[in-house]
């Protein structure tokens, strides 16, 4: 199973089109891995554990508003997995 | 759950689990549910659509569907709860028994089963289907960029390792094309209406093109009609108006391709949260997500019911 230890989801806010435009620059780097869920202001997308730094260095070289909507996405998805089992039991 | 009554609809569940749920709905109400196979996903599963039908041939009809994109799984769990809605409340809603003596309702819960499945066992992020791409080692095509309506255009991507890549040509997956063949061969669908989560919005065409839809002035007054209704309940706010004006371009969509097929009533949805969750959205939601969106559903099928065309 794959382990989104360590992966955050962020949310962005950009002030107009321009920061929009920027934040979009990113979904164009593969290595980056980045997944965003919602591409409407607030931006939110999920960032794995190796890109964090580099996105929030882009994000504040630009002066882009962020913060981590999820801090620990395993935490969730593990929550979500022990409520499923509870239930089921 | 040995019948739908002791179903937990309070939970999510499997595909298996789903599967089950909609053979006992059918074989509890025969004379008003049935079950069609419309084709078979990448990996062979199949895709159950529910005819829920009072009778006559080939009536006009609205076609729901959820869970497109595997991992918005409040969508395959609202649906439940819609098919169960429909069977209940008909013969007690009077609208809705109004409707269904004149029309047929389809619900596809699990458009994207293999995707499902995926995010039960590998990875409950995953969004697209599973299937394999000559020449890449990135799996799965985005089933919601793969329709023929400005296919390949902004807003999907050619790179089949990202989360939009549209696929090698329009209907070229399976769980679109057996949706299109579908809609063709009926040629009576009236409203198509298309689920997804989250992001709280009612939007109907254009994805991919900024020109208005030559209804939008209709579209517009049953989507704020559809909102309000929806937040009568607990007072959740979704934004609605087209695709491209709303949210973003997004070329390939599948009301884009319903709406130029000539079906007038074709929205989607962007159910709840409000961005605490995501994908993640705790499963005490669920009824609630469903009960509010069923009060949306219903404005829209009522409508498309008392405006034929």
């Amino acid at each position: 199973k794959e382990n989104f230890h360590g992966h955050q989801v962020f949310r962005i806010v950009p002030k107009d089109d321009v920061q929009l435009a920027l934040v979009r620059v990113m979904e164009d780097i593969l290595d980056l891995e980045l997944d965003f869920w919602r591409w409407v202001m607030p931006v939110d997308v999920r960032v794995p554990s190796h890109s964090l730094q580099v996105v929030k260095s882009y994000l504040e070289s630009h002066s882009i508003k962020y913060f981590a909507m999820i801090k620990d996405l395993q935490a969730l998805l593990d929550e979500e997995r022990r409520q499923m089992k509870s239930v089921a039991a | 759950a040995g019948n739908t009554d002791s179903f937990d609809y309070t939970n999510y569940h499997t595909l298996s689990e789903i599967y089950s749920f909609q053979d006992m709905l059918v074989a509890e109400n025969p004379k008003l549910v049935s079950k069609t196979v419309i084709g078979q996903s990448f990996e062979g599963r199949p895709l159950n659509v529910l005819k829920f039908s009072t009778g006559g041939s080939n009536r006009p009809a609205i076609w729901i569907d959820t869970g497109i994109h595997a991992r918005e799984w409040v969508t395959q769990a609202s649906g439940i709860v819609f098919a169960q809605k429909i069977v209940t409340e008909y013969g007690t809603d009077s609208a809705l028994t109004e409707i269904l003596n004149g029309m047929d309702i389809f619900l596809e819960m699990v458009v994207n089963p293999d995707g499902y499945h995926f995010t039960h066992t590998n990875n409950r992020m995953w969004r697209k289907n599973r299937k394999q791409n000559q020449d890449s080692s990135c799996v799965g095509v985005d089933l919601n960029r793969n329709w023929n309506a400005g296919f390949g255009g902004r807003g999907s991507s050619n790179n089949p390792c990202t989360e939009i890549y549209h696929g090698t040509r329009a209907h070229s997956e399976p769980e679109v094309e057996s949706i299109v063949k579908f809609v063709e061969s009926h040629g009576n669908i009236k409203a198509f209406i298309s689920i997804h989560s989250y992001s709280q919005m009612l939007l109907y065409p254009y994805g991919y093109t900024r020109k208005p839809a030559k209804d939008q002035a209709e579209l517009d007054q049953v989507a704020q009609k559809a909102v309000t209704a929806l937040a009568s309940l607990y007072g959740t706010s979704f934004r609605y108006g087209s695709i491209i004006k709303t949210i973003y371009q997004s070329s390939g969509g599948s009301i884009d391709w319903t709406y130029n097929r000539g079906i007038k009533y074709s929205y989607t949805f962007e159910l709840r949260d409000t961005g605490h969750f995501g994908f993640i959205l705790p499963a005490n939601q669920i009824v609630p997500t469903a009960n509010e969106t069923w009060l949306a559903l219903k404005v829209i099928m009522d409508h498309t019911f008392k405006n034929p065309y």
